[in-house]
């Protein structure tokens, strides 16, 4: 088992991605 | 997919599409701006860009046409984003966007361009720069 990162909310095209925008779920 | 681990080398990165809550992210889904290089995004339509297949990594060259004249106003560029049109911070009001990298000198020449003429996307991805920038060759 692994952790893979998923938008932890809605990111739109041009953002800058931030640490909080991201949660990791195991698969 | 991106890692425990991976995702410091993200931070900061410029997100190239937009992605809802929940969705697995992909290295492919970032990419970086250097401090020197500037982004814009280029308001056209489908049929002007490749019939809307251009994506993030493609290389492009922007035509500029008026009065029975084409020049090309910048070769190579990079594509960085592409606004689907469906909204988001790209897209605006449901406007096709092609975000490409720049330096501030062919920022104003392609400024100026989108203020008169039709402007036309070319992908050039792995292409010679051309070697004719005007047509008719005498304009």
């Amino acid at each position: 088992t692994v952790s893979v990162a998923v938008a932890a909310e809605d990111i739109s095209a041009g953002a800058r991605l931030e640490a909080d925008m991201v949660r990791f779920t195991p698969v | 997919m991106v890692r425990t681990g991976e995702l410091d080398g993200l931070i900061g990165m410029v997100v190239t599409r937009s992605i809802s809550s929940g969705t697995l992210l992909s290295e492919r889904d970032f990419v970086m701006l250097s401090s020197t290089v500037r982004a814009m995004s280029i308001p056209v339509d489908p049929e002007h860009a490749v019939g809307g297949a251009l994506r993030p990594g493609d290389r492009v060259d922007v035509l500029q046409s008026a009065d029975g004249i084409a020049r090309y106003v910048l070769v190579g560029a990079e594509v960085l984003m592409v606004g689907d049109g469906t909204g988001g911070a790209l897209g605006g009001a449901g406007r096709y966007a092609v975000t490409v990298a720049l330096d501030a000198e062919s920022a104003l020449e392609v400024a100026a361009a989108l203020s008169e003429g039709t402007l036309d996307l070319v992908r050039s991805t792995g292409s010679a720069p051309p070697s004719v920038l005007v047509y008719p060759p005498d304009a």
